[in-house]
C-alpha cells in the first residue's frame, strides 16, 4: 500500500 | 471519501504518517480508534450531539462469577434474542462459535451431538489433557480468554443451552448440570436465568450478590446500588 492510499486510511479513520 | 487537505496535509510529514500507521498495529489503540470512528458517524447518522459516547455504551463491573457468567451468555445470546439468528451458534461475533469449534476439534464430534449426549462430554473432557497440550492454533484468542471462568467450555456449553431453550430441553441432563453448577454459584438457577437474558436491564453499573453489592455501595458511599432488587431475588440468601 502506499503513502497516499494510507494518508487516506488514517484520514477515513481519525 | 477522505478529505483531500487533510489527507495532503498527513502527506507533507511523512514521518508523522508512519509514526500514526504504527501506532495502530496496537490492537488496544486500534480498537479504540476504529471504535471511536465508529461511534462519530453513529451519532452523526443519529443526529446526536454532547457526549461522545451519549449512553450507546457502558460499564458494568462483575463482581462474581454468576455474574460474569450471566454476562458472558447475555452477549453470547444477544444475536439470538435480537432475533438474528435462528440459534446461538449461527451467530456470527461471538465467541461461542469459537468455543464451539474447540470443543468439536478436541472430541472429533460434531455439534449436534454435543449438545444432546452425555457420554460424549465425559469423553471430551478426558480429551481436554491431550488438547492442553497441542492447542489448535485456529481459535487461540478464544483459548486466552477461556479462563476468567472457573469451569470448563463444556459445562459453560450447557449452561447456555440451559439459559437459550431451556423449554425444550425439560428436566434433562444438560438441566441437572446447569442446574447443580447454578447452585453452586450461589444463585437460584431459574432466577439466575431471566436476568442472563435481560442482563443490562437487570443490574446498572454492578452486578453481583446483594453482599458485594452491598459492600461496593458502602465503598462508593451510595446509599444502595441499582440491582440490589434484582441481586435479592436471584442469589441464595
Amino acid at each position: 500500500m502506499d503513502d497516499v492510499e494510507i494518508a487516506k486510511r488514517l484520514v477515513r479513520l481519525y | 471519501e477522505a478529505d483531500a487537505e487533510r489527507v495532503r496535509e498527513l502527506l507533507s510529514d511523512l514521518d508523522e504518517l508512519h509514526r500514526r500507521k504504527y501506532l495502530l498495529t496496537d490492537i488496544s489503540i486500534f480498537m479504540a480508534r476504529w471504535e471511536e470512528a465508529v461511534a462519530r458517524r453513529a451519532n452523526k447518522v443519529e443526529d446526536k450531539k454532547g457526549r461522545f459516547w451519549e449512553g450507546r455504551f457502558h460499564c458494568q463491573k462483575l463482581l462474581d462469577t454468576a455474574s460474569i457468567l450471566a454476562a458472558t451468555i447475555y452477549v453470547e445470546l444477544n444475536p439470538l434474542l435480537a432475533n438474528i439468528v435462528e440459534l446461538p451458534e449461527y451467530s456470527q461475533y461471538t465467541s461461542l462459535v469459537k468455543r464451539l469449534k474447540l470443543v468439536h476439534l478436541a472430541s472429533g464430534h460434531s455439534m449436534e451431538h454435543l449438545m444432546d449426549s452425555d457420554k460424549l462430554e465425559e469423553q471430551a473432557m478426558l480429551k481436554e489433557d491431550v488438547e492442553n497440550q497441542s492447542s489448535p492454533k485456529l481459535v487461540t484468542n478464544v483459548l486466552v480468554c477461556e479462563q476468567f471462568l472457573p469451569f470448563g467450555r463444556h459445562k459453560y456449553l450447557k449452561v447456555l443451552d440451559y439459559v437459550s431453550r431451556r423449554k425444550r430441553l425439560g428436566k434433562s441432563s444438560t438441566t441437572a448440570t446447569a442446574e447443580k453448577l447454578l447452585v453452586r454459584l450461589g444463585v437460584e438457577p431459574d432466577r439466575w436465568r431471566k436476568t442472563a437474558s435481560t442482563f443490562e436491564e437487570s443490574y446498572r453499573l454492578f452486578a453481583g450478590s446483594p453482599e458485594l453489592l452491598s459492600q461496593t455501595a458502602v465503598e462508593k458511599k451510595k446509599r444502595c446500588l441499582h440491582g440490589m432488587r434484582t441481586a435479592r431475588y436471584v442469589y441464595h440468601p
